[in-house]
């Protein structure tokens, strides 16, 4: 069915429509020119709800300043390291939208890597120990959510982690 | 029925794959976005 | 057989339930867990008839409140706004369904996609032949992008999963094609080209898709094929021509393997006049290779490592020789070249239609069928060659020992070039050209073989038609395959070939200049 052209083409010689002739083909190509597929279409809604959504004052900006739809910002963001935290935080604050890709491609140029079991970043300390076609260990550091307590509130950090097994199939 | 092909709008000299931000066949804006690089929806 | 009235109203309560689910917001695993275990349990979901009425009904349900939502528009605007809503709730619902679902109490994933995608289908045919120009092809054109995007992210439970989902989503377009559904091109082209299916059915899985892409493309060509014949085109066809260009130039530099391996299957159905068309099938080479430039001075192509080597043909090169009977016959022919046979002599009717098969097909000639007598021919030649080339010699260096080996398939040739008139030697000689393309032993036989009819004829008539085919395939835009370059090249710099004697080349001013400029063009 796959293999021979004869399947497709009965011969060349054979009518130009499986069922239909060249006019109503035609006719229908027409109408269908005015319904034409719009980019709309095909584009899913990138708005993200916040779950907890903050208060804050009128002061601060109520609308998204346009350079963070722009690919540079982003870039600048991960070449420093205080902008690994941004790239983070648009990441998991921001699901959804244009803003999370360009954190993640980010995230992934500077070699963290991302873990679809623990929904978190990881990155090779050192080179890993050992590596096989299904898994890598070593040591890590990775994107933790520190649950507070008497001497630290909640909040994000990075921890560290020793012969730790990154399996493959689990890098997204 | 030939037309100079750099008018439609794809970057052929382009070292990077064309699917990756090929729109439509009826456009040439690129799409924003890559596909390969999914973007999960994660729990925190 | 229409549905029981409770049923459908049972479906539609289903349906708002099924909203409250999906406008909540965030992810909500439990609740449609829950959900599609209870459609599970009210035997909503099994193999039979009842489920296939569910998914068609929900599908009706989504497309009619979609089309009702168009915004009340003046005639003259070109597209109208409408509301997916419907459409996105039933194309998460059954993704949810597939998710969710457990094969111990029911149909197995695939199976179940199956199921959605034939009645799918069959829904859209339907609708198609029944409002024939008020068909709107929009909602479902959102619905198999919903699924594009998301069946892809499905876990996969087993090897292999989401190439089955691709396979079948291919096998649906393919059901869908132009030729069957018009009315659905626009969207067709769109969806079988899109950046979440075509590029993932091509990458990966040993190649495996590659024939469902192949098919998907002959529906393509087929369909355009009558319109682009006289290459009188009105809009709505100039635009899907553009859109099938864009297409075919993303695979040209994605995937041009692909275009290489099935070049002869293409070339069977993009009509002669889209020289353009066809020639990006043809400029296509592997990526691995690296073409020197023709007009490169004293360029020694014989000694390219690359001239001796066989191109992969995926695409069935002597299935139109087989289908005609033909096959046994050319085979007994080369091997043994008897005399007075008249297998020579019955080669010209052999190729021709009946009139009725010619006046549909706009040509007299079986065009698929010298396309595989050609290139079936010149394929055992080279063979027969390279089996009595000592090793390490290659084929090009016993040149004149070749004319007199392959001297079978030279007595085909050239009865085709001195029997057949004017058409019929022009598709001969266009599915000889069809051969030039990257370095490769195809491209090095064919090329010598256009040449040596050009230099051996003694009819200029013959040599100004090998002439125009060649140069009708260069003053298009580029690009241009690289095979027909070095031929072109060595036809008109080799004295061997004396070609700016013939009268052909002069015969007008603006032949002299367009001459010039192309042998200028090709350094």
């Amino acid at each position: 069915d796959l293999g021979a052209i004869g399947d497709n083409l009965s011969g060349l010689a054979m009518s130009s429509g499986g069922t239909h002739d060249q006019q109503y083909n035609l006719q229908m190509l027409e109408s269908a020119f005015y319904k034409l597929p719009q980019p709309r279409d095909s584009e899913r809604a990138k708005s993200y709800t916040a779950r907890h959504p903050t208060v804050t004052p009128q002061s601060y900006p109520q609308v998204q300043a346009p350079i963070v739809n722009n690919p540079a910002f982003w870039d600048r963001l991960g070449s420093d390291n205080i902008g690994t935290d941004t790239l983070f935080f648009a990441f998991y604050y921001q699901q959804n939208t244009y803003q999370q890709y360009l954190a993640a491609k980010e995230l992934k140029k500077q070699s963290w890597r991302y873990h679809k079991k623990y929904n978190t970043w990881f990155q090779r300390h050192e080179e890993p120990k050992f590596a096989t076609d299904d898994f890598e260990q070593g040591t890590y550091v990775y994107f933790d959510f520190h649950i507070g307590n008497d001497e630290m509130q909640n909040g994000w950090c990075q921890r560290i982690k020793t012969d730790f097994k990154f399996e493959y199939n689990f890098l997204e | 029925l030939g037309i100079d092909l750099t008018t439609l709008g794809l970057n052929l000299n382009s070292a990077e794959s064309l699917y990756r931000t090929f729109g439509s066949p009826w456009t040439d804006e690129p799409v924003k976005g890559d596909p390969d690089f999914t973007v999960p929806q994660c729990y925190y | 057989e229409p549905d029981p009235a409770a049923f459908q109203e049972q479906v539609s309560l289903l349906f708002a339930e099924w909203y409250k689910i999906y406008e909540l917001p965030g992810v909500n695993d439990q609740l449609t867990a829950r959900f599609v275990l209870q459609l599970q349990q009210n035997g909503l979901l099994k193999a039979d008839d009842t489920s296939d009425r569910f998914f068609r009904r929900l599908l009706d349900v989504a497309v009619s409140h979609c089309i009702s939502s168009e915004a009340a528009v003046q005639s003259h605007q070109q597209t109208q706004t409408l509301s997916f809503l419907a459409i996105d709730m039933y194309a998460s619902l059954v993704f949810s369904i597939l998710k969710f679902s457990s094969a111990d109490h029911g149909l197995s994933k695939m199976s179940l996609l199956s199921k959605v995608l034939t009645v799918t289908v069959r829904f859209i045919q339907k609708d198609a032949e029944e409002k024939k120009i008020s068909f709107n092809p929009r909602p479902y054109f959102r619905l198999f992008i919903n699924w594009l995007l998301d069946l892809n992210t499905l876990d996969p439970v087993f090897e292999g999963a989401n190439f089955q989902v691709l396979t079948a989503l291919a096998t649906s377009f393919h059901a869908l094609q132009p030729l069957k559904v018009p009315a659905f091109s626009f969207v067709w082209l769109e969806l079988v080209s899109h950046r979440s299916f075509m590029p993932k059915l091509l990458s990966g899985n040993g190649q495996k898709g590659w024939p469902y892409f192949q098919r998907l493309l002959v529906d393509l060509f087929q369909f355009m094929e009558p319109f682009l014949r006289n290459a009188e085109l009105g809009e709505p066809v100039r635009f899907l021509y553009k859109g099938t260009l864009r297409v075919l130039l993303v695979l040209l530099h994605d995937f041009p393997e692909f275009l290489c391996d099935y070049h002869f299957s293409f070339c069977d159905i993009i009509p002669p006049s889209c020289i353009q068309m066809r020639n990006i099938v043809l400029s296509a080479f592997p990526r691995n290779m690296r073409l020197p430039d023709p007009s490169t001075p004293n360029l020694k192509i014989d000694l390219l490592a690359e001239i001796s080597q066989s191109p992969r043909i995926l695409s069935e090169v002597d299935a139109a020789l087989k289908a005609k009977q033909m096959k046994s016959d050319v085979d007994e022919y080369l091997k043994t070249r008897p005399q007075g046979t008249s297998f020579l002599s019955e080669l010209k009717q052999k190729l021709l239609l009946s009139p009725s098969e010619a006046a549909r097909a706009g040509t007299r000639y079986n065009v698929p069928l010298m396309n595989s007598l050609v290139l079936y021919v010149g394929m055992q030649a080279i063979l027969q060659l390279q089996a009595r080339t000592p090793h390490g010699q290659s084929m090009a260096s016993n040149a004149s020992l070749a004319i007199f080996l392959v001297g079978a398939a030279l007595d085909i040739f050239q009865t085709l070039i001195l029997e057949l008139e004017t058409e019929g030697r022009y598709l001969f000689l266009n599915a000889v050209a069809n051969q030039l393309r990257y370095p490769n032993n195809h491209t090095h036989y064919f090329s010598f073989i256009l040449l040596y009819l050009f230099s051996e004829s003694n009819q200029e008539a013959i040599q100004e038609q090998i002439t125009r085919v060649l140069l009708e395939r260069l003053i298009v835009n580029r690009p241009h395959p690289w095979g027909l370059l070095i031929t072109f090249i060595e036809l008109i710099k080799n004295p061997r070939y004396n070609f700016w004697s013939r009268s052909f080349t002069r015969c007008a001013p603006e032949i002299e200049k367009l001459f010039e400029s192309v042998s200028r063009s090709c350094g």
